[in-house]
């Protein structure tokens, strides 16, 4: 079946997020590679927040993700 | 909390700052003053010092921008990404970016500039995100008032710079008083260009004709030279000088500066050197004169000759009926005096000598 569009528009605000603030890679890759990455570095933003570390999309990350926030990058430079 | 890789700091304590343009959200000084509390906030508690430059390159420039403004680091409008600062270091180093696109504000209706610039300025001296929810470096916004440090920001910066040799140990985010506590007491009460400010413990209210709530502020925010606790406060808008007591030591302010020659003993007006503390102050436009209340007793002070007058101290309870023999604060408006004390505010004609109304303390406070 197709995303419904707010889950496809919240995957879209996730991807944005974390390309900025997690160092999410942007450009051309394969599917899986992406989407293990995108797991990967959303673990990594629910483990900071403390979050339940679900690896996955769920509303109380797509709210802490929505809120106003400084946009220096969690981790790394 | 935690610092950016490599620990960046800056080399030397002595750090320079420029404000490269402003906000239209604000006015220009309340952008200086955002600015300047929050880099005091870091000061109190380290050995770092903070001169602002007007021109030139300064470690850490401040400036307001919209989506791509310079440093290939956009904002995204309205909301999301608020701002951001870049850590110790050469070139862009500590730089310190606004989303212009927000609403500031310096209250809490929209997003607070001096919380906003405390938690960036943490940056911009090598602090990096902390993971704990009750830090200023947490990296999601939250509006509070009182001191912004948490002890994790404390530990974190320190860890850096050390602390402030110069200062007690600050305390971490100390219980702001609450206005609205039936019991509450004020230490004192003066005028300021317009503005009423009223004192208690280590914090002070501002109460602006134009702003439907009192902004609380930390006083060592806004004067860091000054204790942390004000015992009198009196404005003399003609010299426009606000003159603040604590203990036998006065200040007295243009605006938001010190004048130089302070602080000065308070026995310089010519009050006994038994006198240990003033209680309270206030300046009688119509007759020229400073009311100087200590203990149940009051001075004189006639502020064009700088000189006590005759015949004082008095009683308060026989020159004012029907008050308390003590006051914690006393204010001048119109002809009418409203005196402090513990919990009661009593409203007095100063003409015709006696209480018109008596309220709450904190009414004054919306309360």
């Amino acid at each position: 079946l197709p995303l419904q569009s707010t889950e496809k528009d919240n995957r879209l605000f996730a991807e944005k997020y974390l390309h900025r603030l997690y160092g999410l890679p942007a450009g051309l890759q394969g599917r899986l590679q992406k989407s293990d990455t995108f797991q990967t570095k959303l673990k990594e933003m629910q483990k900071f927040f403390k979050l339940k570390v679900t690896g996955t999309l769920d509303d109380s990350t797509v709210e802490l993700m929505k809120q106003a926030r400084c946009g220096v990058p969690d981790i790394g430079e | 909390y935690n610092h950016f890789p490599r620990h960046l700091k800056w080399q030397n304590n002595n750090i320079t700052f420029r404000i490269l343009n402003y906000t239209p959200d604000l006015k220009k000084a309340d952008v200086d003053r955002a600015i300047r509390n929050a880099l005091n906030v870091w000061a109190d508690v380290t050995p770092l010092t903070f001169k602002k430059l007007h021109e030139g390159i300064a470690d850490i420039m401040i400036s307001f921008g919209s989506r791509e403004h310079g440093d290939y680091n956009p904002f995204d409008g309205p909301n999301g990404l608020l701002a951001h600062a870049y850590p110790p270091g050469a070139g862009i180093g500590g730089d310190t970016h606004f989303d212009e696109d927000e609403q500031w504000t310096k209250d809490s209706s929209a997003y607070n500039l001096f919380i906003v610039a405390a938690h960036e300025l943490g940056h911009a001296l090598g602090m990096s995100h902390s993971s704990d929810a009750g830090a200023l470096m947490y990296p999601v916004y939250s509006y509070t008032t009182g001191f912004p440090l948490s002890e994790d920001d404390i530990e974190g910066i320190q860890a850096l710079y050390g602390a402030n040799p110069n200062s007690k140990k600050v305390k971490p985010r100390p219980v702001a008083p609450s206005k609205c506590d039936p019991d509450l007491s004020f230490d004192a009460v003066t005028e300021l260009r317009g503005e009423t400010i009223v004192f208690k413990d280590s914090f002070y209210w501002r109460l602006h004709p134009q702003m439907p709530e009192p902004e609380q502020t930390l006083i060592k925010s806004t004067w860091p030279f000054f204790p942390k606790k004000v015992d009198a406060a009196y404005e003399n808008p003609e010299k426009d000088r606000v003159y603040m007591f604590s203990g036998i030591k006065m200040w007295a302010l243009n605006g938001y500066d010190l004048v130089d020659g302070y602080p000065k003993y308070i026995h310089k007006l010519g009050l006994p050197k038994s006198v240990r503390k003033v209680d309270a102050a206030v300046y009688i436009k119509d007759t020229g004169k400073t009311l100087l209340f200590t203990d149940e007793e009051y001075w004189s002070y006639d502020e064009s000759t700088g000189t006590m007058d005759r015949g004082y101290p008095r009683s308060i309870e026989e020159d004012f009926p029907g008050m308390d023999d003590e006051v914690d604060a006393v204010a001048y408006h119109y002809g009418q005096l409203y005196f402090f004390h513990e919990h009661i505010q009593y409203e007095y004609s100063y003409a015709s000598r006696k209480v018109l109304r008596i309220q709450r303390t904190n009414s004054i406070l919306n309360c």
